[in-house]
């Protein structure tokens, strides 16, 4: 494992435990699109069907357990909790899931490293997480008021596919045979997904006002 | 997973 990976792995750790604050603190997910949360559900769910299969480190097991478990937790809060629930944007959060998920299994039996259930699986987890945010970006889009947890949040989840990048490209130079067209493309799409949302990110920063996005 | 093989990352 290199500083790149880890850094990743951490700020991912911490955009999920920014986003678990809010909720078991403030008990509040106003601005936190519970589709996206779905989604991220279901991608954990089909990259780690080997997780009782194969063996890597208890680091990775440890990790994938994390985001597993917090996953499905943030999805049982907003839904059924009884008082966070009712703060959720049930209006405005109106992006249609099949609409992701469909074509990203298609593009998964289509293109993939190997045709094998859990490969295909295992694709489909990585196109989909590349979208997943998207229905989280419409969301602050229409709220616009974007608190400093919710606006944290998805900065240290760009961060995260940020270091993603540096990682891969570390690896493609110290290690043979590291050459992965899916998952660096997908990646590549979902970190550009971010780039607007970074933008008025650092503009807020840079200005020392509260981040506000354009209408 | 063997060397050089994605699946060892999350």
């Amino acid at each position: 494992m290199n500083i790149f990976r880890l850094a990743g792995d951490m700020t991912h750790l911490a955009s999920v435990l920014v986003l678990l604050l809010k909720i078991h603190t403030i008990k509040s997910c106003a601005g936190v699109s519970l589709k996206t949360q779905e989604l991220y559900a279901i991608v954990f769910a089909t990259r780690y069907l080997d997780i009782l299969t194969s063996f890597v480190s208890i680091y990775n097991t440890l990790m994938k357990l994390i985001f597993l478990g917090s996953s499905f937790s943030i999805v049982w809060y907003m839904k059924y909790h009884k008082t966070v629930r009712r703060t959720y944007d049930r209006d405005q959060d109106t992006f249609r899931h099949w609409f992701l998920m469909l074509p990203c299994l298609l593009l998964a039996l289509l293109i993939h490293e190997k045709f094998t259930f859990f490969e295909v699986l295992w694709t489909f987890s990585l196109y989909l997480e590349a979208v997943a945010i998207l229905p989280q970006l419409v969301l602050l889009q229409r709220t616009r008021n974007i608190d400093n947890l919710t606006g944290q949040y998805i900065f240290l989840l760009g961060g995260y596919r940020g270091f993603y990048i540096l990682n891969w490209i570390y690896r493609y130079f110290t290690e043979p045979h590291y050459v992965h067209w899916i998952t660096w493309i997908a990646g590549l799409v979902q970190t550009l997904l971010y780039a607007d949302f970074f933008y008025y990110y650092f503009l807020s920063w840079k200005n020392n006002k509260k981040l506000q996005l354009p209408a | 997973p063997k060397n050089g093989s994605a699946k060892d990352e999350l």
